[in-house]
């Protein structure tokens, strides 16, 4: 369940906006509306995940609250959706250690996940 | 099934049906756990799909795919190398032993998949860089190997007395007393078949060949 990750992100977008509580005037407000769907987009991408865990569940019920409060309408822009991780490869390399060790000049870090049982 | 996750934990599963064990930008690998042996908690791994995703440049969209008694030396169409543009192929699977083992390398995302028969359940183990682990969005939430069993599914190990022909059996296969040998006693108790015990060797093997840093490969953790 990344609800976290949600709740991090809005409260990113509303620190850059310097809109914490709605603010009063017109434009701040869309904006605010504007962050508060896109917090209501992410918990619906979250929501199988976070079926039985109370911070999804109180969040839901506060987006539903703070948009009636503010009078945000159900449609309309959404903030920019967090940028993806940065592709590892540059260049034209099509090999991921040789390109970061060239870029990095040490070997990548290598992680392991094993599976198994009989 | 046992999992060594990329955090270095280890839990043992009793999750049934098909689980994502990866799923980031550039892979996905699911496995398929069925219940076994006429009991309705244990599982084997019966299937295991890797989707080698199109990245730019460097390779097009490939499926490996393998089942109990099919581990193919080959892709789902047949080839056995992929990705191939700019005169460069950055996937490939290599066989020592087609049927029972696959080893699937994706050099663009610097990554190594294997997969194993040992006895009557499939194996997979994976090397991938960090960035390319961590490469996720909030919406890829369910990935066994990153974030481990979901807690209501994970199983306790039993305690094994030294004095049992299991303790002795896994103690002469698996001299250090880690996961692996806690996977091997908890597969001789289940079944009460000594040739189970492959499975965790074949693991430990495989993380031995995976893992550049010999003081990490025996994880120690629990009972352990």
């Amino acid at each position: 369940c990344r609800i976290l990750q949600c709740n991090s992100d809005f409260v990113a977008a509303t620190l850059e906006i310097g809109v914490i509580g709605g603010g009063g005037k017109d434009g701040a407000n869309a904006v605010y509306c504007s962050a508060l769907r896109s917090y209501a987009l992410c918990t619906q991408r979250t929501a199988r995940a976070c079926r039985g865990d109370l911070a999804y569940h109180s969040a839901v019920q506060g987006i539903e609250d703070l948009l009636i409060q503010h009078r945000c309408p159900q449609t309309g822009p959404t903030a920019q959706p967090r940028p993806l991780p940065k592709p590892p490869l540059s260049g034209n390399g099509c090999f991921y250690e040789k390109g970061f060790m060239q870029k990095e000049g040490r070997a990548p870090e290598y992680l392991h996940c094993g599976v198994f049982g009989d | 099934p046992h999992i060594r996750t990329f955090n270095e934990e280890f839990q043992t599963c009793a999750v049934q049906g098909a689980w994502p064990l990866i799923d980031n930008q550039y892979l996905y690998i699911q496995a398929t756990s069925t219940p076994t042996r006429g009991s309705s908690y244990i599982t084997i791994l019966t299937k295991i799909t890797v989707i080698l995703k199109n990245w730019r440049e460097c390779a097009e969209l490939q499926i490996y795919q393998a089942e109990l008694d099919n581990v193919p030396p080959a892709f789902v169409d047949g080839s056995v190398t992929g990705g191939d543009r700019r005169g460069h192929q950055s996937l490939r699977v290599h066989s020592h032993d087609p049927g029972r083992h696959a080893e699937i390398w994706a050099t663009h995302i610097g990554t190594m998949i294997v997969v194993r028969q040992v006895g009557r359940s499939l194996s997979l183990s994976v090397r991938s860089p960090r960035a390319i682990v961590e490469s996720y969005t909030p919406e890829q939430d369910l990935q066994l190997c990153v974030w481990g069993c979901p807690v209501s599914q994970r199983m306790e190990t039993p305690y094994v007395h030294p004095s049992t022909p299991a303790y002795t059996h896994c103690s002469s296969l698996l001299p250090v007393q880690d996961v692996y040998f806690q996977a091997c006693l908890f597969d001789l108790q289940v079944t009460g078949d000594l040739n189970s015990s492959a499975s965790a060797v074949a693991a430990l093997e495989d993380a031995r060949a995976m893992i550049s840093n010999p003081d990490r490969v025996h994880l120690l953790t629990g009972r352990a």
